[in-house]
């Protein structure tokens, strides 16, 4: 028998594990769970979104994405704990129930598939997409540099075999033109929420510019009110800024396409850092990883619930 | 399959500009084929990064050089790959 109750949620699973687990979800939860098919990546893996929707015709909806950067698999991981949250508090949970009478939620666990196998099979460090550039001795694209949004500015690289490689073009990497022409389509996209690892950043616009952006005080204060819920767990702390102020300016970045776009609500999280791992976490820190991050997400998620523009 | 033996991790504390400028330096010098998992920023911020045997003593004897403080966050990042594989083939099993 398989099911979601017989899935380790504090493990690392393969690709197939995975996806297999999101048809679990969608399938035991199938009033309000559904799974999407948003585009395939650039080695045709399928690129599976879950839908969590109580009906209603194009809701405001909240976007959640991980595993951008392939390497960083305790995102993948809480994606999956989170998927099985989402779906498994509706109906009991009075905050998930009266959200998703209002809007959807649409979650992206593998952002990066071809990048995810790779780590599992050849190269456990790789972090950027596996397209092949014309002419070019190395691999793949930083998919974080890929996006609209100050493409080619500072803080990515021109060289094809760095890890920051931004890419011939803006929307040059399919996993990227996929999420942008789903989010464009759907046309009601209010919040755009993406995990990374690590580091214990929540950040929000601008990366590609140091100017603030126009929601900054909103913004700002929602970012210290999640990183508070995050902490009220185990104590995990996090800084809050904008990616320029926090790190350094970042060009091509997915939040900053996103905000400019209009999707106010704009925020990356890097997850935990045990101060011995880096991101190779080890997986029995995948769920107190995913239940801490699940109440920042949710923090937010009411304050766009409350307050749709 | 590549793999990582002798590969260290580096955390680095640089403290004020002048040395995250420094740091900057040895990002752009490809050869060493380092893999900065936290790029060097700011100070308030640890610089994480992925160094393979080969470059090993010539990146400590420019940190040490500089005054630049450090500490070894992973020892040999092969053996924590492989207690993932482990883990993993443990926990497929089960």
């Amino acid at each position: 028998e398989r099911g979601s109750n017989t899935f380790n949620y504090g493990a690392y699973h393969s690709l197939a594990a995975i996806y297999e687990e999101l048809d679990n979800i969608a399938q035991e939860h199938s009033s309000i769970v559904s799974k999407l098919k948003i585009g395939e990546s650039y080695e045709k893996r399928p690129l599976y979104v879950l839908k969590f929707s109580t009906g209603g015709t194009n809701r405001p909806a909240i976007w959640i994405d991980a595993g951008i950067h392939s390497r960083e698999w305790v995102t993948q991981a809480s994606a999956v704990w989170i998927a099985n949250k989402i779906a498994s508090d509706y109906g009991s949970d009075p905050s998930i129930t009266s959200l998703l009478k209002k809007m959807d939620i649409f979650l992206l666990a593998v952002t990066n598939p071809d990048g995810y196998e790779f780590t599992q099979t050849k190269n456990r460090m790789w972090r950027k997409t596996r397209s092949k550039i014309q002419g070019s001795l190395c691999v793949g694209v930083d998919p974080n540099r890929n996006w609209d949004a100050g493409f080619g500015g500072p803080g990515a690289s021109n060289n094809p075999c760095s890890d920051s490689y931004h890419g011939p073009n803006a929307n040059s990497e399919v996993e990227v033109k996929s999420i942008v022409d789903f989010i464009k389509n759907h046309g009601n996209t209010v919040a755009f929420l993406t995990l990374h690892s690590y580091s214990q950043l929540l950040m929000y616009p601008y990366g590609y510019k140091c100017t603030k952006p126009a929601d900054y005080a909103e913004l700002d204060t929602l970012g210290r009110a999640a990183a508070s819920s995050v902490r009220s767990l185990y104590g995990t702390a996090y800084k809050v800024g904008s990616i320029c102020s926090t790190i350094y300016q970042a060009s091509g970045g997915s939040i900053d396409w996103s905000y400019d776009y209009g999707i106010k609500y704009s925020f990356a999280f890097e997850l935990r850092d045990t101060g011995s791992y880096g991101f190779l976490l080890p997986a029995s820190q995948i769920i107190p990883t995913a239940e801490e991050t699940w109440l920042g997400l949710k923090t937010i998620m009411e304050h766009v619930r409350d307050n749709t523009y | 399959l590549e793999t990582f033996v002798g590969h260290q991790v580096l955390r680095i504390k640089a403290s004020n500009e002048e040395q995250i400028k420094q740091l900057q330096l040895l990002e752009a010098l490809e050869h060493l084929q380092l893999d900065f998992w936290l790029n060097p920023s700011t100070p308030a911020l640890p610089v994480d990064v992925r160094i393979p045997f080969n470059s090993l003593q010539a990146v400590k004897v420019f940190l040490e050089s500089n005054n630049i403080e450090y500490s070894i966050l992973i020892e040999d990042l092969q053996v924590v790959l492989d207690e993932e594989k482990q883990d993993m083939a443990r926990s497929q099993q089960r």
